[in-house]
Formats: C-alpha cells, sequence, structure tokens
C-alpha cells in the first residue's frame, strides 16, 4: 500500500 | 507605488484559470524584478510557485517590495471582466487595503475598472532546494492532461516509469489497468508536438492523480510541459507563461511551476 506524501516532507517552512 | 500592465490581459485570467482550484487565497510578492506567488493546497500534497518577470510587463513599477494577500476566486471573477484583448494594469498605493485593476479596450475609448480587498494572510513559505532531476520529460501540454485525464477513468494513481525506450503512464484500478507509453521524437515542422526525454537512471514513481488534473488547467498557457523527476522528491510540473501578440509572435514572461509529493510505498 502507497502512502502520500506531503510536500512539507521535503521542503522546509522558512 | 506598484503599477504593473500587461498588454494582453488573457495571460492573467489563464494564469487565474490555473491555480485557483488549487489555492484560493495566496499573497502576490511584488519586487523590483517581477510578481511572484507561492500556496500549497489545504492539504499540503502540493505546492504552486507562478513567477512573472517585471521585463514582461509592458510597463513595470515597484518603489518597494509589497505583499498583495488576495482571494484568487475573486481575483477571477473581476479578470473575468476583462476583454482578451484588454490591456490589464494592476495597481496598489503603498500601505493601501484594496488593489485597483483597469481594463482598457482595443478601441482606446474604453476603460473599465474595479478595486479587490486585499487580506492578510499568514502564509507559510518553504524553501525549495536546488535539485538536479533523473529525469526530465519535456512533451505537448495537451497530450499530458489527455494522459491524466484518460488514466483517472482507470484509477486515482499514475505511476510515471521512464526507461532508455521511453516513458510510461500507468494507472490501476478495480476495473482493470491501462498504460500510455511515449518515445522521444522531433519534428522539425511541428516543434510543439516533440517528447524529449533526458535520463540518468532510470526510475518509477506513483503520483495521485487527482492533483495533476488540477496542473493540467495550465495547458492553454503553453504548448508544451516539463516533468522532472528524481527519486523520493517531488514531481515539478512546469508551463512557460507564454504571451502571443499581435503579430504572433511569442513572449516567455514566467513560468508556473507545480510540486507534487510522491506516494511511497510504506
Amino acid at each position: 500500500m502507497s502512502k502520500q506524501k506531503t510536500i512539507t516532507n521535503f521542503f522546509k517552512r522558512k | 507605488m506598484f503599477e504593473a500592465k500587461l498588454d494582453r490581459g488573457i495571460v492573467l485570467k489563464k494564469i487565474l484559470d490555473a491555480i485557483n482550484q488549487l489555492v484560493n487565497e495566496a499573497s502576490w510578492e511584488c519586487t523590483s524584478s517581477g510578481m511572484s506567488l507561492q500556496a500549497m493546497d489545504t492539504s499540503h500534497v502540493s505546492l504552486v510557485a507562478v513567477n512573472l518577470n517585471g521585463d514582461g510587463f509592458s510597463k513595470f513599477r515597484c518603489d518597494r517590495n509589497m505583499v498583495l494577500g488576495m482571494n484568487l476566486v475573486n481575483l477571477s471573477k473581476i479578470l473575468k471582466c476583462a476583454g482578451n484583448d484588454d490591456k490589464v494594469t494592476i495597481k496598489a498605493a503603498d500601505g493601501d487595503d484594496k488593489i485597483k485593476l483597469i481594463f482598457e479596450a482595443p478601441n482606446e475609448y474604453e476603460v473599465s475598472q474595479y478595486e479587490i480587498k486585499l487580506m492578510n494572510l499568514d502564509a507559510e513559505y518553504l524553501g525549495i532546494p536546488e535539485t538536479s532531476y533523473n529525469v526530465t520529460v519535456k512533451m505537448p501540454a495537451a497530450k499530458f492532461q489527455r494522459i491524466c485525464r484518460d488514466l483517472n477513468q482507470i484509477g486515482d494513481a499514475v505511476t510515471i516509469s521512464c526507461t532508455k525506450s521511453g516513458v510510461d503512464f500507468s494507472a490501476t484500478g478495480d476495473l482493470g489497468n491501462g498504460s500510455v507509453s511515449l518515445s522521444q521524437n522531433s519534428s522539425f515542422d511541428k516543434p510543439e508536438d516533440n517528447v524529449t526525454i533526458s535520463m540518468q537512471e532510470p526510475l518509477s514513481q506513483t503520483f495521485a492523480l487527482k492533483y495533476l488534473n488540477q496542473f493540467t488547467k495550465a495547458t492553454p498557457l503553453c504548448s508544451q510541459v516539463t516533468l522532472s523527476l528524481s527519486p523520493d522528491v517531488p514531481l515539478v510540473v512546469e508551463y512557460k507563461i507564454i504571451e502571443e501578440n499581435e503579430e504572433d509572435s511569442k513572449n516567455e514572461i514566467g513560468h508556473i511551476r507545480y510540486y507534487l509529493a510522491p506516494k511511497i510505498d510504506d
């Protein structure tokens, strides 16, 4: 089963 | 004082059509070099970044940096009042709580003015790291739109696989499965139909079609779309923003980049 990642898993808040 | 004039107002309409279902509210950052916007969808799975170069406008003035927060659905409604051939000017005075939109018809004797309220938005800005991508696919934007729409009939997600022989888009669902394979091709006469694949290493990644179908709302902006992929990083879907002038000349004035987080096996 694949799981949807979020964009904040990859890009950090400034 | 901020003032930006586009000779072809239709470009702004197309930009808003490309983003306003994904994000309802966002802030435009205006600097002397241009206008930009960055926003995530409500579930934080995708991010859209728009960049418009100041020199792409027929008039551009930004005395000091400004952040114009607004409801994009409302901006879109107001832009629908502009004719496709109207010149569109956006004006904002320092410290004001609204912006003015001025539409000048090509007949030169009809001018419309609208004002839209600004909002204070608690925007979260993300740092997008410089990435060198393993795979870059440049293909007709209409073809990509068609593939995403068709495969969404089969399933909720598309697996994009790239090998030496080309790129495969495939989906699986309760009713069965489907796939579309593209190999590199180039046509001297119709460069807009070209498929260009550059690959360092084979790769296979899965993405939610719901978001990709939202991204393809940008298709009217540009004849080609670029997909950039690397293992375990968000996919980038890029459309150049092309202004077509009366003489049929095409001018690249910016870009829209959509970032989509992958689906990863647990």
